[in-house]
């Protein structure tokens, strides 16, 4: 799966790819403070594809709310929510809301999942639809966060670090290996990182064809973009 | 985090009592009047924002601010006599400029006055434009920011017809679920009225918290029954207004030339663009249309011989050549120009283009000439020349770097006009709608002729083209204001035959349609009158010879003052109230040129710190706060 760190007020984007061993589960959002824990278990394709590059997505997402007494579980079938030992199922094939007092959950039928958490957090998962006769690939799921003002300062994960903003410069300017796309020398937390202009794609608008978002690539899984490695990342559970 | 803290701070001492926005169409002029009433309710003096965003095309009529109960009223002068006013400002390090390029279609007017504690300011921006139609509809914009809950917030427009409304639609990006019943909307025949006015709670981003969910754009889009024959003539107060956009009529066939720029600054996403776009566009022709390509960079290469009809095949193949454009090298406009002038007349001579068929050339580039001819003056002169006024000239100006004005001024001389296309990831979008404002010619050559001894001051009256979507605009004064009729006709050349019709234009008694409102439409069609008189005039004043320019600027500036209008030629002065030292500032509002916008967006800070701007598009932008995704490929 691809990561895009968004930032308007410098009018650029950041991007990096995480890959790892289907089944392997990852923190994206971690903050004990807040009580908000979001977590994603990647999948890969059918089988091996013919060029033998094995592609990996997000298909379920554990999202905790420690204060609220809410969890949820997001897979590419349906759509569990939990709040005070009460359970409610959604299935993606239908339109339909939850509200409760401290979460609310609207589906779109086939297509996106909007969940707002009270005084806290507010983020869209969209659905992938692949054909299901498809050789290789299979559904999967797309996770935005658009509103985290309210988590903690702690706040940590994949995408967690990069709430409060991130510090960093680019200089050097060079043709790269594609014409389209420059290298350049990126200082960020501390490191000297070689990156690539580039696009990548949010799928918010246009979930089938997505929009391009420019952004500097950082290389090796966002090596010396995130704090630590990507295999800091990996939890044994969703919950 | 220090700003932001200081930020809240001081906003907390200071509360904005209402923001009220009231908007008056009559007749496709809209006049806005937005105000702001603010309190500092702490216990020394603070200094209160005032920042309002403006449509580009809309010129600042009115500005007041009333303070302790005494009311500072702006005053429009001439350009460089306010400047002497503000230079002693400028020199002690005040800022005195106000306006500043917003994005694509805005202007951002911002002040700032220092206010004694315990007391309130109210603000008052009056702006007024004419709507115009674009892919058939007109579009009212009202951005609205209030950074913070309002006791009273109101959005209302009220829209008056008397062509009567076809469709009235209203929306805004901030709109959520809970937010759109608040929207009424109510449609009559020929009156529509939109309001939106969320309470305090309802415009809170979350319960308990500071931040308001109102931060966007409130768009209303609208068209009118079009009339059959001469179109719509309103006469009110010794002013005329015409407005011709008849139903129905078939479009003209075309024949395109496409000259595209593939230099190496095209590298990347303007090239990858480019070509997305060329392959829709290629896809939407007409099969009775005719095409061709041709890409250059200092070399000049035509993808055929001659036009080409726009059959399924061609077009086919024309779009495999599209997707093969690669950027290469310099920049030779004059020569692909006049390449594209020479395949057009060649055609034409050889009568391999239907007689009755509109000839174009659609320029994309990104820079500025630097191979074969570069003196931009002679490039202009050799096209104008080579045209001969037998076609017309689009220009699309892709990014900061293209001098917009040299395009500008080209395709005015040429029967076309230039467009600005930013560089962003919709700049494919940006170059379809752009072709599809021009891709469907209804009628060539429009005249629209009025008794000459009846009117005076008439604004243009003579269109190379009438457009599938768009509309043609006169206004004139009437000789005579006792007349009650006078006879219009409309001669143009249409697909098959030729277009003439007549009618009578009759005194429209506003009494009668609107007997509750007329007091409210006072001096409207005088002033679109004068606005658009003032608009054309500020683009004569582009071209032309000397006297010419000098002639119609002369013209343009004393229009601007007489109405109170700001315009390129015009500053509104407010003089402030005295700061602490003792001193009177004067603010300044200034109306920017498209030159000045581009200016100001190549000077914007960029992520980077050295590099090619143009490998840097601007993403996309959907919200104004940040957004952590992760997704799949």
């Amino acid at each position: 799966p691809h990561f895009i760190i968004e930032l308007p007020g410098r009018n650029d984007s950041l991007c990096f790819n995480i890959n790892n061993a289907p089944g392997t589960i990852f923190n994206l959002v971690r903050d004990p403070e807040a009580g908000v824990f979001v977590n994603g278990q990647i999948i890969g394709d059918k089988k091996i594809p013919p060029d033998g590059k094995i592609n990996t997505y997000f298909w379920r997402f554990g999202i905790v709310h420690q204060t609220l007494g809410v969890s949820l579980l997001v897979t590419t079938q349906y759509i569990s929510v939990s709040q005070d030992g009460k359970d409610a199922k959604l299935l993606w094939t239908d339109t339909g809301s939850l509200k409760g007092p401290n979460v609310d959950v609207v589906v779109t039928k086939d297509g996106s999942l909007t969940v707002t958490l009270k005084d806290s957090v507010k983020f869209v998962i969209l659905l992938h639809k692949v054909w299901k006769k498809h050789p290789y690939h299979r559904d999967y799921l797309g996770f935005y966060t658009l509103d985290t003002h309210l988590l903690s300062p702690s706040v940590h994960g994949l995408l967690g670090q990069f709430y409060h903003g991130i510090e960093y410069e680019v200089t050097d300017l060079r043709p790269g290996e594609s014409p389209e796309k420059p290298d350049a020398t990126m200082f960020a937390k501390g490191h000297q990182l070689n990156v690539t202009r580039g696009w990548q794609r949010d799928f918010r608008r246009d979930v089938k064809n997505g929009d391009n978002v420019p952004c500097w690539f950082i290389h090796n899984n966002g090596s010396g973009l995130i704090d630590g490695a990507a295999a800091d990342y990996v939890v044994s559970s969703l919950f | 985090t220090k700003v932001l803290q200081k930020r809240s701070t001081n906003e907390a001492m200071v509360e904005v009592l209402s923001v009220t926005v009231d908007c008056t169409v009559t007749n496709r002029f809209a006049h806005t009047v937005m105000t702001s009433v603010a309190l500092n309710k702490a216990n020394t003096s603070k200094e209160i924002f005032f920042d309002v965003e403006l449509p580009k095309s809309a010129f600042i009529t009115n500005f007041s601010m009333e303070i302790e109960g005494k009311v500072y009223v702006g005053n429009v002068k001439e350009k460089e006599k306010a400047k002497k006013q503000y230079e002693k400002a400028v020199s002690s390090g005040q800022t005195a400029g106000l306006v500043k390029a917003s994005g694509r279609k805005m202007e951002k007017f911002s002040v700032s006055v220092n206010i004694a504690a315990e007391s309130n300011v109210t603000f008052i921006l009056t702006y007024e434009e004419l709507l115009q139609r674009k892919l058939g509809q007109y579009e009212i914009l009202i951005r609205v920011k209030p950074k913070s809950l309002v006791e009273q917030f109101q959005i209302s427009t009220n829209i008056y017809e008397p062509q009567g409304l076809s469709h009235v639609d209203a929306h805004a990006t901030f709109l959520s679920n809970e937010l759109l019943p608040l929207v009424e909307k109510t449609v009559l025949e020929k009156k529509a009225h939109i309001s939106f006015s969320p309470t305090v709670e309802q415009q809170r981003k979350c319960p308990g918290c500071d931040g308001t969910l109102i931060d966007g754009d409130f768009i209303i889009k609208y068209d009118v029954n079009r009339q059959e024959s001469v179109g719509d003539i309103q006469i009110v107060n010794g002013y005329f207004v015409h407005f011709f956009a008849p139903p129905d009529l078939p479009r003209v066939p075309k024949n395109v030339v496409f000259v595209i720029d593939r230099s190496g600054s095209m590298s990347g996403t303007k090239m990858a663009q480019t070509r997305d776009a060329l392959v829709a566009i290629l896809e939407d022709l007409h099969e009775d249309d005719h095409f061709a390509l041709i890409q250059f960079d200092s070399a000049i290469l035509s993808w055929k011989e001659s036009l080409t009809k726009a059959t399924k095949e061609n077009v086919a193949e024309a779009k495999n050549y599209a997707r093969s454009i690669r950027d290469n090298g310099a920049t030779d406009i004059n020569q692909a120009v006049l390449d594209g002038v020479e395949m057009l007349k060649r055609d034409r001579q050889a009568n391999r283009l239907p007689e009755r068929s509109v000839d174009m050339i659609i320029l994309l580039t990104d820079g500025m000439p630097n191979s074969g001819v570069s003196d931009i003056r002679k490039i202009q002169e050799n096209v104008r020349s080579a045209v001969g006024g037998n076609m017309s000239l689009f220009c699309l100006g892709f990014g900061n770097d293209v001098d917009y004005n040299f395009l500008d001024v080209m395709s005015k001389e040429n029967k076309g006009l230039a467009r600005r296309i930013f560089e962003a990831s919709d700049a494919t979008l940006q170059l379809q709608d752009f072709y599809e404002e021009v891709a469907s010619p209804l009628l060539l050559e429009v005249d629209l002729v009025y008794p000459d001894n009846a009117v005076d001051y008439v604004t243009t009256s003579h269109f190379p083209q009438l457009f599938n979507g768009s509309e043609i605009v006169v206004a004139g004064r009437l000789t005579d204001n006792d007349l009650d009729n006078f006879l219009v006709e409309v001669l143009g050349q249409g697909f098959e035959d030729n277009y003439k019709v007549q009618g009578q234009a009759s005194v429209f008694d506003w009494n009668v349609m609107y007997p509750d409102e007329t007091y409210i439409f006072g001096d409207f069609t005088e002033r679109l009158w004068a606005y658009l008189t003032i608009q054309q005039l500020l683009e004569k004043s582009k071209t032309g010879t000397a006297d010419e320019k000098a002639n119609a600027t002369a013209k343009a500036l004393e229009m601007s003052l007489q109405y109170s209008f700001v315009t390129p030629l015009t500053s509104m002065v407010v003089t402030k109230p005295e700061t602490e030292d003792g001193t009177d500032s004067p603010l300044i509002a200034d109306k920017l040129t498209e030159e000045q916008r581009q200016q100001a967006e190549r000077l914007r800070p960029m992520a980077y710190s050295r590099g090619a701007s143009h490998f840097i598009p601007a993403p996309v932008q959907y919200a104004p706060s940040p957004v952590y995704l992760v997704d799949g490929d």
